[in-house]
């Protein structure tokens, strides 16, 4: 088993290297990936060992072949479906972003209880009512959920996704999900930036 | 100067000490703290010793007498005023969740060009026209601000930020900002959580 840090490694790596070939860089060194995502360059150096690929000295990394042997280090399914519950200002802006940002993951249905939003499309994604989310999860295998709902609501949705057999969600609420062993949180919180930002800013 | 990561690591420490401080918790082992965080326990050890202070075997660290602990060493001002700019879907959820969730940083001011959203106030925080943030930095000594434009607006307005004397950046716009080097940039993307579940839940 894979460490979860090198995981999250080597998914910046990736996308720092989507943006290279964007540009039309070809060639990257390992320093420069390294300035690039963040992390020291013996542990970029090592986590490109690790998934089999070596740069050359004269020339450094092939930047889409890098990238390439990533994603299938990763093996990212060819197309991967998610769903969204909460469709409120959070769970709206990341319909919009989800939809630009990877071809491969998409957001293939929204859920909420607000009759007023139910039935709605926003980005082009309809929005279903919650009562009817256990059975879209079984009738489309789903597998991994967003939760952007309020606070007070979030243990309970995370209950019903797990039942109806969703193995993975990411949290956006403030609540720690209890959730069985097997089923995997990523837990997102925008403040921890904020104040990685205000402590460098102030001076360590 | 300490690094990037450790600083990342102190901050997460910190949130989940406060989190079992209001579940009424008053000791923790390293090894808990370890789980709650992510972190291998042998590295929060390490962490916690950095900082200056010491467990005890038979209890574990004090709960409040830790995060303050952490809190004094990456010395948080008592309060740090930010500013926000694009008051749109993503403005609004920040505006609402930063709100409630850490009193010593609060956003006092959010910034648009859109009419109808000037003068306005969201989650009881004001919207001034993007004309007057110059001024608004200057006068009230602001270092810190959050982007949350559309993409192509947002290197036009990192840099006038720059300009005014903002010293650190979150960034939420997939765009890299050209800033000078003297200035802290946090990108924050969402979408490398969803695809690290991803990852997860289809088995390494
Ligand atoms: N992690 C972060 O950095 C971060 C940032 C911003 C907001 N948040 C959190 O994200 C959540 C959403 O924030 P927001 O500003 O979009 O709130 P919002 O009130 O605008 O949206 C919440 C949506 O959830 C829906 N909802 C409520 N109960 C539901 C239920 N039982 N089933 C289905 N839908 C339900 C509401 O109808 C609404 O559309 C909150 O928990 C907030 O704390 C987190
Ligand atoms: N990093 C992530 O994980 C993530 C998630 C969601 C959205 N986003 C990004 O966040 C940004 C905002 O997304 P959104 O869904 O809230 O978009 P939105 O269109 O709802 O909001 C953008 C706001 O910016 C304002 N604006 C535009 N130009 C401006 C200017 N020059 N000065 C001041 N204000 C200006 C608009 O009037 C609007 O209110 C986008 O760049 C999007 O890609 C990032």
């Amino acid at each position: 088993k894979i460490a979860e840090n090198t995981i999250n490694r080597l998914i910046v790596y990736k996308k720092e290297l989507n943006r290279l070939a964007t540009d039309g860089l070809s060639n990257v060194y390992s320093h420069k990936l390294a300035h690039l995502s963040g992390f020291p360059s013996h542990l970029v150096r090592r986590d490109l060992m690790n998934v089999g690929y070596n740069g050359s000295p004269a020339h450094g990394y092939n930047v889409t072949e890098l990238e390439k042997c990533i994603a299938d280090f990763l093996c990212t399914p060819e197309s991967v479906r998610v769903i969204l519950v909460g469709v409120g200002n959070l769970g709206r802006a990341i319909l919009d972003y989800c939809q630009q940002q990877n071809p491969k993951i998409s957001i293939v249905a929204a859920f909420d209880k607000d009759k007023n939003k139910v039935n709605k499309v926003y980005h082009s994604i309809y929005t279903f009512h919650i009562d009817s989310v256990k059975n879209y999860i079984k009738e489309n295998n789903i597998d991994v959920a967003i939760i952007t709902v309020p606070a007070a609501e979030a243990q309970e949705i995370a209950s019903a996704l797990v039942e109806s057999g969703i193995k993975g969600i990411v949290n956006f609420t403030p609540v720690r999900l209890q959730v069985p062993a097997e089923v995997y949180i990523e837990n997102l919180d925008m403040m921890l930036g904020l104040e990685k930002v205000v402590y460098f800013v102030n001076g360590d």
